[in-house]
Protein backbone atom coordinates (compact mmCIF):
# COMPACT_ATOMS: atom_id res chain seq x y z
CA UNK A 1 0.00 0.00 0.00
CA UNK A 2 2.06 2.59 -1.51
CA UNK A 3 0.24 5.50 0.21
CA UNK A 4 0.11 4.43 3.53
CA UNK A 5 3.92 4.95 3.59
CA UNK A 6 3.92 8.07 1.23
CA UNK A 7 1.86 10.06 3.72
CA UNK A 8 3.62 8.78 6.58
CA UNK A 9 6.45 10.40 4.74
CA UNK A 10 4.89 13.77 3.95
CA UNK A 11 4.33 13.97 7.39
CA UNK A 12 7.83 12.93 9.26
CA UNK A 13 9.74 14.59 6.53
CA UNK A 14 8.23 17.48 5.86
CA UNK A 15 4.43 18.51 7.42
CA UNK A 16 5.87 18.02 11.39
CA UNK A 17 8.89 20.27 10.24
CA UNK A 18 7.45 23.06 8.86
CA UNK A 19 3.80 23.50 9.70
CA UNK A 20 4.99 24.50 13.60
CA UNK A 21 6.57 27.07 12.18
CA UNK A 22 4.13 28.14 9.74
CA UNK A 23 2.41 31.00 11.65
CA UNK A 24 5.72 32.70 12.59
CA UNK A 25 6.84 32.66 8.77
CA UNK A 26 4.04 34.10 7.40
CA UNK A 27 4.14 36.72 10.04
CA UNK A 28 7.55 37.13 9.21
CA UNK A 29 6.72 37.95 5.45
CA UNK A 30 4.07 40.46 6.21
CA UNK A 31 6.17 42.29 8.44
CA UNK A 32 9.26 42.25 5.91
CA UNK A 33 7.43 42.95 2.74
CA UNK A 34 5.08 45.46 4.77
CA UNK A 35 1.83 43.76 3.63
CA UNK A 36 -1.72 43.94 4.92
CA UNK A 37 -2.26 40.70 2.67
CA UNK A 38 -3.33 37.56 4.21
CA UNK A 39 -5.23 39.51 7.39
CA UNK A 40 -7.39 36.84 8.65
CA UNK A 41 -5.05 34.55 10.98
CA UNK A 42 -7.13 31.92 10.65
CA UNK A 43 -6.44 31.33 6.82
CA UNK A 44 -2.74 31.32 7.97
CA UNK A 45 -2.07 27.00 7.11
CA UNK A 46 -1.28 25.26 4.57
CA UNK A 47 -3.43 24.31 1.89
CA UNK A 48 -2.56 21.60 0.52
CA UNK A 49 -3.88 20.47 -3.44
CA UNK A 50 -4.87 16.73 -3.41
CA UNK A 51 -6.20 15.80 -7.06
CA UNK A 52 -7.77 12.38 -7.55
CA UNK A 53 -6.00 11.59 -10.80
CA UNK A 54 -2.50 12.55 -9.42
CA UNK A 55 -1.91 15.12 -12.12
CA UNK A 56 0.51 17.98 -10.43
CA UNK A 57 2.10 20.61 -12.85
CA UNK A 58 4.71 22.51 -11.23
CA UNK A 59 3.46 25.91 -11.67
CA UNK A 60 -0.20 26.66 -10.04
CA UNK A 61 -0.23 29.35 -13.12
CA UNK A 62 -0.12 26.11 -15.17
CA UNK A 63 -4.03 24.82 -13.73
CA UNK A 64 -5.29 28.02 -14.00
CA UNK A 65 -3.95 31.71 -14.84
CA UNK A 66 -6.20 32.73 -11.78
CA UNK A 67 -4.14 31.48 -9.32
CA UNK A 68 -0.76 33.83 -9.11
CA UNK A 69 2.99 33.69 -7.58
CA UNK A 70 3.57 36.67 -4.77
CA UNK A 71 6.50 35.49 -3.03
CA UNK A 72 7.92 32.71 -1.10
CA UNK A 73 7.71 32.75 2.97
CA UNK A 74 11.66 32.89 4.71
CA UNK A 75 13.38 29.61 4.64
CA UNK A 76 13.82 26.54 7.08
CA UNK A 77 17.31 25.42 7.08
CA UNK A 78 17.99 22.08 8.62
CA UNK A 79 20.89 19.32 8.34
CA UNK A 80 18.96 16.00 6.94
CA UNK A 81 20.68 12.69 6.95
CA UNK A 82 23.84 14.40 6.28
CA UNK A 83 22.65 16.95 3.57
CA UNK A 84 23.97 20.31 5.22
CA UNK A 85 21.53 23.07 5.60
CA UNK A 86 19.17 21.67 3.51
CA UNK A 87 16.00 24.23 2.28
CA UNK A 88 12.11 24.07 3.19
CA UNK A 89 10.24 27.00 2.04
CA UNK A 90 6.25 27.53 1.11
CA UNK A 91 5.00 29.71 -1.81
CA UNK A 92 2.22 32.68 -1.54
CA UNK A 93 -0.14 32.91 -3.77
CA UNK A 94 -3.21 35.28 -5.18
CA UNK A 95 -6.32 33.79 -5.65
CA UNK A 96 -8.86 36.14 -8.67
CA UNK A 97 -12.17 35.33 -7.80
CA UNK A 98 -15.14 35.62 -10.55
CA UNK A 99 -15.05 39.67 -9.75
CA UNK A 100 -11.18 40.06 -10.36
CA UNK A 101 -10.75 40.52 -6.04
CA UNK A 102 -7.49 38.98 -4.69
CA UNK A 103 -7.26 36.37 -1.94
CA UNK A 104 -4.10 35.46 -0.66
CA UNK A 105 -3.07 31.86 1.28
CA UNK A 106 -0.23 29.69 1.20
CA UNK A 107 -1.07 26.77 -0.95
CA UNK A 108 1.00 23.91 -2.92
CA UNK A 109 0.28 20.60 -4.25
CA UNK A 110 0.66 17.23 -2.20
CA UNK A 111 4.23 16.23 -3.81
CA UNK A 112 4.14 12.64 -3.23
CA UNK A 113 1.17 12.38 -5.62
CA UNK A 114 3.17 12.92 -8.39
CA UNK A 115 5.31 9.79 -6.99
CA UNK A 116 2.08 8.41 -7.90
CA UNK A 117 1.31 9.44 -11.09
CA UNK A 118 4.99 9.11 -11.65
CA UNK A 119 4.33 5.46 -10.67
CA UNK A 120 1.86 4.93 -12.66
CA UNK A 121 3.36 5.89 -16.03
CA UNK A 122 6.42 3.22 -15.23
CA UNK A 123 5.48 -0.64 -15.92
CA UNK A 124 7.61 -1.93 -13.48
CA UNK A 125 6.37 0.07 -10.42
CA UNK A 126 3.30 -2.32 -10.43
CA UNK A 127 1.12 0.98 -10.38
CA UNK A 128 -1.99 0.68 -13.00
CA UNK A 129 -4.46 3.97 -13.41
CA UNK A 130 -7.24 2.43 -11.29
CA UNK A 131 -5.33 1.29 -8.51
CA UNK A 132 -3.58 5.38 -8.41
CA UNK A 133 -6.83 6.63 -7.53
CA UNK A 134 -8.00 4.78 -5.03
CA UNK A 135 -3.92 5.45 -3.69
CA UNK A 136 -4.92 8.82 -3.60
CA UNK A 137 -8.08 8.41 -1.41
CA UNK A 138 -5.98 5.93 0.37
CA UNK A 139 -3.09 8.87 0.95
CA UNK A 140 -5.93 11.58 1.78
CA UNK A 141 -7.46 9.32 4.41
CA UNK A 142 -4.10 8.21 6.19
CA UNK A 143 -2.92 11.64 6.27
CA UNK A 144 -6.26 13.59 7.50
CA UNK A 145 -5.73 10.47 10.49
CA UNK A 146 -2.09 11.13 10.72
CA UNK A 147 -2.48 15.09 11.34
CA UNK A 148 -5.66 14.87 12.93
CA UNK A 149 -3.62 12.77 16.09
CA UNK A 150 -0.71 15.15 15.84
CA UNK A 151 -0.17 18.28 18.37
CA UNK A 152 2.69 19.78 17.00
CA UNK A 153 0.41 20.56 13.19
CA UNK A 154 -3.25 21.29 14.64
CA UNK A 155 -5.07 23.98 12.82
CA UNK A 156 -2.16 24.72 10.12
CA UNK A 157 -3.28 23.12 7.42
CA UNK A 158 -5.86 22.53 5.16
CA UNK A 159 -6.47 19.80 2.67
CA UNK A 160 -8.51 20.23 -0.26
CA UNK A 161 -9.85 16.92 -2.46
CA UNK A 162 -9.82 17.94 -6.10
CA UNK A 163 -12.00 15.98 -8.33
CA UNK A 164 -11.40 15.61 -11.87
CA UNK A 165 -14.12 18.80 -13.14
CA UNK A 166 -11.35 20.55 -13.58
CA UNK A 167 -10.55 19.23 -16.97
CA UNK A 168 -13.53 20.94 -18.23
CA UNK A 169 -13.24 24.20 -16.07
CA UNK A 170 -9.94 27.13 -16.27
CA UNK A 171 -10.63 28.69 -13.21
CA UNK A 172 -11.66 25.20 -11.18
CA UNK A 173 -8.60 25.67 -9.27
CA UNK A 174 -9.26 28.75 -8.14
CA UNK A 175 -12.83 28.31 -7.05
CA UNK A 176 -11.84 25.19 -5.07
CA UNK A 177 -9.33 27.30 -3.29
CA UNK A 178 -11.51 30.37 -2.62
CA UNK A 179 -14.31 27.74 -1.68
CA UNK A 180 -12.06 27.08 0.96
CA UNK A 181 -11.11 30.30 2.01
CA UNK A 182 -14.06 31.95 2.17
CA UNK A 183 -14.85 29.58 4.76
CA UNK A 184 -11.82 30.37 7.02
CA UNK A 185 -13.00 34.53 6.51
CA UNK B 1 5.03 -2.60 1.82
CA UNK B 2 5.94 0.89 2.42
CA UNK B 3 9.45 0.69 1.18
CA UNK B 4 8.47 0.21 -1.91
CA UNK B 5 6.60 3.00 -2.96
CA UNK B 6 9.27 5.03 -0.14
CA UNK B 7 12.20 3.64 -2.85
CA UNK B 8 10.27 5.08 -6.17
CA UNK B 9 9.34 8.37 -4.41
CA UNK B 10 13.60 8.56 -3.63
CA UNK B 11 13.72 8.03 -7.63
CA UNK B 12 11.22 9.69 -8.59
CA UNK B 13 11.21 13.20 -6.62
CA UNK B 14 15.13 13.39 -5.83
CA UNK B 15 17.43 10.80 -7.42
CA UNK B 16 16.40 11.04 -10.92
CA UNK B 17 16.25 14.94 -10.71
CA UNK B 18 20.01 15.50 -8.94
CA UNK B 19 22.18 12.45 -10.35
CA UNK B 20 22.09 13.56 -14.50
CA UNK B 21 23.78 17.14 -12.93
CA UNK B 22 26.06 15.48 -10.26
CA UNK B 23 28.87 15.39 -12.25
CA UNK B 24 28.76 18.92 -13.71
CA UNK B 25 27.58 20.21 -9.92
CA UNK B 26 31.33 18.19 -8.74
CA UNK B 27 33.14 20.07 -11.57
CA UNK B 28 31.70 23.48 -10.95
CA UNK B 29 32.85 23.09 -7.19
CA UNK B 30 36.18 21.66 -7.73
CA UNK B 31 36.43 24.97 -10.05
CA UNK B 32 35.07 27.78 -7.91
CA UNK B 33 37.00 26.44 -4.77
CA UNK B 34 40.58 25.44 -6.81
CA UNK B 35 40.25 22.14 -5.57
CA UNK B 36 42.58 18.95 -6.44
CA UNK B 37 40.46 16.51 -4.12
CA UNK B 38 37.69 14.38 -6.40
CA UNK B 39 40.31 13.30 -8.80
CA UNK B 40 39.40 10.10 -9.95
CA UNK B 41 36.35 10.76 -11.62
CA UNK B 42 35.06 7.18 -10.97
CA UNK B 43 34.32 8.47 -7.56
CA UNK B 44 31.99 11.21 -8.93
CA UNK B 45 29.03 9.65 -7.57
CA UNK B 46 26.28 10.17 -4.74
CA UNK B 47 27.56 7.34 -1.95
CA UNK B 48 24.27 6.80 -0.29
CA UNK B 49 24.19 5.48 2.86
CA UNK B 50 21.91 2.60 3.65
CA UNK B 51 21.80 1.70 7.70
CA UNK B 52 20.13 -1.65 8.39
CA UNK B 53 18.75 -0.68 12.01
CA UNK B 54 17.23 2.88 9.69
CA UNK B 55 19.08 4.65 12.33
CA UNK B 56 20.09 7.60 10.61
CA UNK B 57 21.36 10.93 12.67
CA UNK B 58 21.29 14.07 10.60
CA UNK B 59 24.85 15.14 10.90
CA UNK B 60 27.50 12.09 9.47
CA UNK B 61 29.94 13.74 11.86
CA UNK B 62 27.58 12.12 14.79
CA UNK B 63 28.21 8.96 13.43
CA UNK B 64 32.32 9.25 13.05
CA UNK B 65 34.59 12.24 13.98
CA UNK B 66 36.46 10.93 10.76
CA UNK B 67 34.01 12.06 8.68
CA UNK B 68 33.93 15.94 7.99
CA UNK B 69 31.56 18.22 6.21
CA UNK B 70 33.36 20.04 3.74
CA UNK B 71 30.85 21.80 1.69
CA UNK B 72 27.89 22.14 -0.21
CA UNK B 73 27.64 21.16 -4.43
CA UNK B 74 26.25 24.12 -6.19
CA UNK B 75 22.63 24.02 -5.92
CA UNK B 76 19.64 22.49 -8.38
CA UNK B 77 16.75 25.29 -8.26
CA UNK B 78 13.24 23.81 -9.24
CA UNK B 79 9.61 24.48 -9.32
CA UNK B 80 7.59 21.66 -7.99
CA UNK B 81 3.93 21.12 -7.48
CA UNK B 82 3.33 24.70 -6.78
CA UNK B 83 6.67 25.20 -4.20
CA UNK B 84 8.40 27.88 -6.34
CA UNK B 85 12.33 27.65 -6.49
CA UNK B 86 13.04 24.17 -4.35
CA UNK B 87 16.48 23.84 -3.69
CA UNK B 88 18.37 20.60 -4.18
CA UNK B 89 21.89 20.20 -2.87
CA UNK B 90 24.79 17.24 -1.84
CA UNK B 91 27.34 17.91 0.59
CA UNK B 92 31.15 16.95 0.37
CA UNK B 93 32.84 15.13 3.23
CA UNK B 94 36.40 14.61 3.95
CA UNK B 95 36.91 10.75 5.23
CA UNK B 96 39.78 10.21 7.18
CA UNK B 97 41.64 6.71 7.05
CA UNK B 98 43.79 4.93 9.81
CA UNK B 99 46.47 7.33 9.27
CA UNK B 100 44.92 10.26 9.15
CA UNK B 101 45.04 10.96 5.36
CA UNK B 102 41.61 12.29 3.98
CA UNK B 103 39.95 10.77 1.17
CA UNK B 104 37.02 12.88 -0.29
CA UNK B 105 33.24 11.93 -1.28
CA UNK B 106 29.95 13.02 -2.04
CA UNK B 107 28.01 11.05 0.81
CA UNK B 108 24.45 11.32 2.22
CA UNK B 109 22.55 8.72 4.22
CA UNK B 110 19.01 7.54 2.58
CA UNK B 111 16.45 10.20 3.85
CA UNK B 112 13.31 8.22 3.23
CA UNK B 113 15.00 5.54 5.78
CA UNK B 114 14.42 7.86 9.03
CA UNK B 115 10.18 7.81 7.60
CA UNK B 116 11.05 3.93 8.24
CA UNK B 117 12.49 4.46 11.91
CA UNK B 118 10.26 7.19 13.14
CA UNK B 119 7.38 5.06 11.81
CA UNK B 120 8.91 2.37 13.83
CA UNK B 121 8.29 4.41 17.03
CA UNK B 122 5.08 5.31 16.54
CA UNK B 123 2.35 2.63 17.72
CA UNK B 124 -0.43 4.15 15.37
CA UNK B 125 2.02 3.74 12.00
CA UNK B 126 1.57 0.17 12.27
CA UNK B 127 5.25 -0.76 11.33
CA UNK B 128 6.99 -3.17 14.25
CA UNK B 129 11.08 -3.00 14.96
CA UNK B 130 11.24 -6.49 13.61
CA UNK B 131 9.64 -5.01 10.08
CA UNK B 132 11.78 -2.29 9.69
CA UNK B 133 15.08 -4.27 9.09
CA UNK B 134 12.96 -6.19 6.52
CA UNK B 135 11.66 -3.30 4.64
CA UNK B 136 15.09 -1.42 5.01
CA UNK B 137 16.24 -4.40 2.94
CA UNK B 138 13.16 -4.14 0.87
CA UNK B 139 13.90 -0.14 0.07
CA UNK B 140 17.34 -1.84 -0.80
CA UNK B 141 16.70 -4.22 -3.28
CA UNK B 142 13.67 -2.29 -5.04
CA UNK B 143 15.81 1.05 -5.07
CA UNK B 144 18.90 -1.27 -6.86
CA UNK B 145 16.48 -2.69 -9.39
CA UNK B 146 14.99 0.86 -10.34
CA UNK B 147 18.48 2.47 -10.53
CA UNK B 148 20.00 -0.29 -12.32
CA UNK B 149 16.88 0.55 -15.24
CA UNK B 150 17.35 4.18 -15.31
CA UNK B 151 19.41 5.78 -17.73
CA UNK B 152 19.39 8.89 -15.92
CA UNK B 153 21.22 7.06 -12.97
CA UNK B 154 23.92 5.36 -14.88
CA UNK B 155 26.73 4.64 -12.78
CA UNK B 156 26.27 8.03 -10.94
CA UNK B 157 25.59 6.37 -7.61
CA UNK B 158 26.64 3.65 -5.00
CA UNK B 159 24.31 2.35 -2.20
CA UNK B 160 26.25 1.77 0.71
CA UNK B 161 24.42 -0.96 3.07
CA UNK B 162 25.50 -0.38 7.02
CA UNK B 163 24.97 -3.46 9.04
CA UNK B 164 25.00 -2.96 12.85
CA UNK B 165 28.53 -3.25 13.26
CA UNK B 166 29.12 0.69 13.77
CA UNK B 167 27.89 0.79 17.14
CA UNK B 168 30.71 -1.13 18.27
CA UNK B 169 33.23 0.51 16.47
CA UNK B 170 33.30 4.85 16.55
CA UNK B 171 35.14 4.80 12.92
CA UNK B 172 33.07 1.56 11.14
CA UNK B 173 31.45 4.33 8.76
CA UNK B 174 34.80 5.75 7.47
CA UNK B 175 35.97 2.39 6.88
CA UNK B 176 32.89 1.12 5.20
CA UNK B 177 32.84 4.78 3.02
CA UNK B 178 36.87 4.13 2.19
CA UNK B 179 36.44 0.49 1.39
CA UNK B 180 33.49 1.86 -1.78
CA UNK B 181 36.51 4.46 -2.60
CA UNK B 182 39.21 2.64 -2.56
CA UNK B 183 37.30 0.34 -5.07
CA UNK B 184 36.66 2.82 -7.56
CA UNK B 185 40.08 3.89 -7.49
N1 LIG C 1 6.61 20.46 -0.88
C1 LIG C 1 7.70 19.91 -0.34
N2 LIG C 1 8.78 20.71 -0.10
C2 LIG C 1 9.91 20.21 0.45
O1 LIG C 1 10.88 20.94 0.66
C3 LIG C 1 9.94 18.79 0.77
N3 LIG C 1 10.89 17.97 1.31
C4 LIG C 1 10.34 16.75 1.37
N4 LIG C 1 9.09 16.77 0.88
C5 LIG C 1 8.19 15.64 0.79
O2 LIG C 1 8.01 15.10 2.09
C6 LIG C 1 8.18 13.67 2.09
C7 LIG C 1 9.35 13.27 2.93
O3 LIG C 1 10.52 13.79 2.44
P1 LIG C 1 11.93 13.02 2.58
O4 LIG C 1 12.96 14.07 2.70
O5 LIG C 1 11.88 12.03 3.69
O6 LIG C 1 12.05 12.17 1.21
C8 LIG C 1 12.58 12.80 0.09
C9 LIG C 1 14.08 12.72 0.14
O7 LIG C 1 14.53 11.43 0.51
C10 LIG C 1 14.46 13.00 -1.26
N5 LIG C 1 14.61 14.43 -1.42
C11 LIG C 1 13.71 15.29 -1.92
N6 LIG C 1 14.21 16.53 -1.91
C12 LIG C 1 15.45 16.45 -1.37
C13 LIG C 1 16.48 17.38 -1.08
N7 LIG C 1 16.37 18.69 -1.35
N8 LIG C 1 17.62 16.94 -0.52
C14 LIG C 1 17.78 15.64 -0.23
N9 LIG C 1 16.84 14.70 -0.47
C15 LIG C 1 15.70 15.11 -1.04
O8 LIG C 1 13.38 12.50 -2.08
C16 LIG C 1 12.31 12.06 -1.24
C17 LIG C 1 11.00 12.39 -1.90
O9 LIG C 1 10.86 13.77 -2.02
P2 LIG C 1 9.50 14.48 -2.54
O10 LIG C 1 8.88 13.75 -3.65
O11 LIG C 1 9.87 15.89 -2.82
O12 LIG C 1 8.46 14.48 -1.35
C18 LIG C 1 8.85 14.53 -0.02
C19 LIG C 1 8.35 13.26 0.64
O13 LIG C 1 7.10 12.88 0.16
C20 LIG C 1 8.80 18.02 0.51
N10 LIG C 1 7.69 18.56 -0.06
Amino acid sequence: NVAHGLAWSFYIGYLKLVLPKLEDMIDRYRTQHKLSILGHRDSWRLHILLPLNAFIPDKLEDADNHVNFCGNLPEIIKDRAGVRRRSYKQSVYSILDQLGKPYHCVVEYATPLQTLYQMSQDSSAGLSMEDRRQQVLLFYQTLQDILEKSVECRNRYRLILLDDEGDQDPHFLSKEILKELQQEE
